[in-house]
């Protein structure tokens, strides 16, 4: 399962 | 972290800044489209569901809060505002949310990286961001009349998502995986959206005339 993908962006 | 993601987020929150502060001090709301403004809540509101929930940084959070409350401001000030709403002009500003909303939302279940509800909204955003700023543009080709405090909001919006395509494009060479074509289509839609606006204020800018957009 790929790691949530993070969203650091704004 | 890179150059270009910093440049892009500084260069949205100072458009935001300028139309707050332009709003707050004049008292007028002269060309600003309370419809985009409205749009634009609804972009920050369905992209920052996890603001509470997933802490990235500081700056991501004091920044998120910052574009929500300002967006809110902005409509709260040209809805509320006993002087600022009598400058609005609801009958030039006539576009109708649900054109650009729907699609979108139909976009967003048809199109996104997984079908989970903060995933739909946060790609639901992202397509309503890169129409939101219609509504502004139609409202300034049929006054015609441009005070450069809303050209430089308009240029300074277009200006941080061109400045975000080549944050993506610096992290797709820097950082192994990072896909999101998602992201990058509806950046790149955007941005050709200003791009005629671009042209034209370049142009009023380059030959010292007031900016005025063909009919």
């Amino acid at each position: 399962e790929e790691d949530e993908d993070i969203k650091d962006e704004l | 972290m890179n150059i270009f993601r910093l440049a892009g987020d500084m260069t949205h929150l100072v458009s935001v800044l300028v139309l707050l502060l332009k709003i707050h001090t004049i008292k007028s709301c002269a060309g600003i489209s309370l419809k985009t403004q409205e749009l634009y809540a609804l972009v920050f509101t369905t992209r920052y569901l996890d603001l509470f929930t997933d802490y990235i940084s500081l700056y991501n959070t004091v920044m998120k809060l910052i574009f929500l409350g300002s967006s809110f401001s902005i409509v709260w000030y040209i809805r509320r505002h006993k002087i600022v709403r009598r400058s609005y002009d609801k009958d030039q500003d006539t576009f109708r949310h649900y054109f650009i909303v729907l699609p979108c939302l139909v976009l967003a279940l048809l199109i996104h990286h997984k079908f989970t509800f903060k995933e739909v909204m946060w790609t639901f955003s992202l397509y309503l961001e890169a129409v939101a700023i219609l509504p502004q543009l139609v409202l300034l080709q049929r006054t015609r009349n441009i005070d450069n405090l809303t050209g430089q909001y308009v240029f300074l919006l277009g200006a941080y998502r061109a400045l975000y395509i080549l944050n993506w494009i610096y992290r797709h060479y820097t950082e192994p995986h990072y896909v999101h074509w998602i992201t990058w289509i509806a950046g790149i839609v955007q941005t050709l959206l200003y791009a005629d606006f671009f042209y034209y204020y370049f142009q009023s800018w380059k030959n010292n005339v007031k900016l005025q957009l063909p009919a």
